[in-house]
């Protein structure tokens, strides 16, 4: 464990807590994709069905579990307590384009053809693209609450900090896990307009919001 | 081979 993975993971939860702080004590989740976070909700309960299977560590554990009730409890927030507030019409990002060519791929290229190894690869090329429905309906309504994009920032952040540590694990374990680091880097590359816009306005005390 | 698995990474 380096210590851009632990901030890594730091920022992966702050980024959920955020979004989670934003939804409750607005009572609304205008501007959130629901449909992002289905797909990051389908990301870890396919990625961590090994908690049933094998024990890593107790970090990672309680880590997963962590993951897990955010992720569910801001599905619940989106489509259950505050679906009043819900923008289903901007919502609008077709998820069979994102979910079909993962399937596909995952049972493609995958290390080993077996249920659970296929079911993380699944989870590792979703997360990839799990937040393109959010980046879709910022760019179809031309703008985002701040902190939503604060919440963005994060999750950015967390993929940002995962790349220095599978650089520092390649350098000082030799360890190198192409199907996780190759998805990480093209997750990371949707980022980066984000992060222009987000330190060009939203650092200088601007909205989010596009021409 | 589950006994092989060792994805520690979250």
């Amino acid at each position: 464990m380096n210590v851009f993975r632990i901030l890594g993971d730091v920022s992966h939860l702050l980024a959920m807590i955020i979004l989670l702080l934003k939804i409750w004590r607005s009572k609304s989740c205008a501007g959130i994709s629901g449909k992002s976070q289905i797909l990051f909700a389908l990301v870890f309960t396919t990625r961590y069905l090994d908690l049933l299977t094998n024990f890593i560590s107790i970090y990672n554990t309680v880590m997963k579990i962590i993951f897990l009730a955010c992720s569910y409890t801001t599905v619940y927030m989106i489509y259950g307590k505050y679906r009043n507030t819900f923008d289903s019409e901007n919502d609008s990002f077709r998820l069979e384009f994102l979910l079909v060519p993962v399937t596909g791929l995952s049972f493609l290229e995958n290390y080993n053809f077996t249920p659970l190894e296929i079911l993380w690869t699944f989870s590792i090329y979703l997360e990839s693209v799990a937040i393109l429905p959010q980046l879709f309906m910022i760019s179809k309504t031309g703008e985002a609450e701040t902190i939503t994009t604060h919440y963005l920032f994060f999750l950015g952040l967390y993929r940002t900090l995962y790349l220095a540590n599978w650089i520092w694990r390649y350098h000082t374990e030799s360890f190198y896990d192409q199907i996780a680091v190759v998805s990480g880097v093209v997750q990371t590359i949707f980022y980066c307009d984000f992060f222009y816009l987000y330190v060009t306005k939203v650092l200088k005390g601007k909205k989010l919001s596009l021409p | 081979d589950l006994d092989d698995w060792d994805k520690d990474e979250l």
